[in-house]
């Protein structure tokens, strides 16, 4: 019984076998899509594939995009840095050029949201990359901010739109050079409870997990669903 | 007078039959997250004029078992799928995204002649 495998991965759309290192772990809207879609074809109520309702935008294709990116360390005083540097760099290259981008959402989980671990509060900084990250300057040089925002801590997931600036790392790859982020502490909630600024940093450099959330609408394969629509 | 009805045994009309493809008998269990595997049924049996009627055909497969009966050298209706859903699949791939794809139309849920 030897089965097409080769036929049967380019029907999936992909090129060979994945052989992955070790699993990502799956945010839950990804298993409540998955779920949703198999309960309705298992009770037979027909949807629309290429519609994502749990997200309320159009595609078929869905991919959380780990970040690979690295921290980076200042060479200033700890109390003169931020608390947090890092280059966040997402892989677009999985997104066939037929497919049309619909979303992406940027996921920034802080750590878990409890309330045994109050600290201090952060001020968030987002800027793109826009120039290649000249290895002896510690830091790469930020081009357009688009995210300066003050968050209590512990926070957990926190939720960026990103299609505009992924549209245009699709369109043109060589300007995918990354997003660089800084979170810095702002002085304490409660005056009552000292913190030590350099286990915070530490704890926050620990819970940080970055992901990129895109959506894509694959035409070939959704042209159907919106003659069907109309 | 009524055409004697040929004796056919009902295994062999055209029903689904179910087969179930588990990932792991391919080891795609190693990236593929969800589902385990999944359900390749596929449609197979005979389609005789007598029962197009009953065997969730459709007018035209009862007009081509009519001519069949008349001329052999006419193919008999066929057994192909009527009601189909489609599979979602999670996995994930050497870039270490992790995928969420609909297939539609990949399960046959309903057989009948065509």
């Amino acid at each position: 019984f030897q089965f097409q495998e080769h036929a049967f991965l380019q029907f999936l759309g992909l090129d060979k076998v994945p052989s992955p290192q070790k699993f990502q772990p799956v945010p839950y809207i990804l298993k409540k899509i998955f779920h949703d879609q198999e309960t309705a074809a298992t009770i037979g109520i027909s949807r629309d594939l290429c519609y994502v309702k749990e997200l309320g935008v159009q595609g078929n294709i869905l991919r959380l995009l780990p970040d690979q990116g690295f921290f980076l360390y200042s060479k200033n005083l700890p109390q003169a840095s931020p608390c947090l540097q890092k280059l966040l760099y997402f892989n677009l290259s999985a997104v066939k050029d037929e497919e049309r981008l619909t979303m992406a959402q940027l996921g920034l989980d802080l750590g878990p949201n409890t309330y045994y671990h109050l600290g201090p509060d952060l001020e968030l900084v987002l800027s793109l990359v826009q120039e290649p990250h000249v290895w002896d300057r510690s830091i790469p040089k930020p081009g357009k901010m688009f995210v300066l925002q003050s968050v209590p801590w512990p926070q957990g997931v926190l939720h960026f739109n990103l299609l505009e600036v992924a549209k245009d790392w699709s369109n043109n790859p060589q300007k995918n050079l990354g997003l660089f982020l800084e979170i810095l502490v702002k002085g304490q909630r409660d005056s009552g409870v000292n913190f030590q600024l350099e286990d915070t940093c530490a704890r926050l450099r620990c819970s940080l997990h970055a992901s990129l959330l895109v959506v894509t609408l694959n035409p070939k394969q959704c042209h159907s669903s919106s003659r069907k629509r109309r | 007078a009524a055409i004697p009805a040929p004796k056919v045994s009902c295994k062999n009309l055209c029903h689904r039959h179910q087969l179930f493809i588990n990932f792991r008998d391919l080891g795609w269990h190693k990236w593929i997250i969800a589902p385990k595997g999944f359900m390749a049924n596929y449609c197979h049996g005979d389609c005789p004029f007598s029962l197009t009627t009953s065997l969730n055909g459709s007018n035209y497969a009862f007009m081509q078992a009519l001519m069949h009966a008349v001329d052999p050298a006419i193919p008999q209706a066929v057994c192909i799928p009527t009601k189909l859903s489609p599979i979602s699949m999670l996995y994930q791939d050497n870039d270490d995204n992790v995928i969420l794809r609909h297939y539609e139309d990949m399960v046959v849920d309903e057989c009948g002649c065509g």
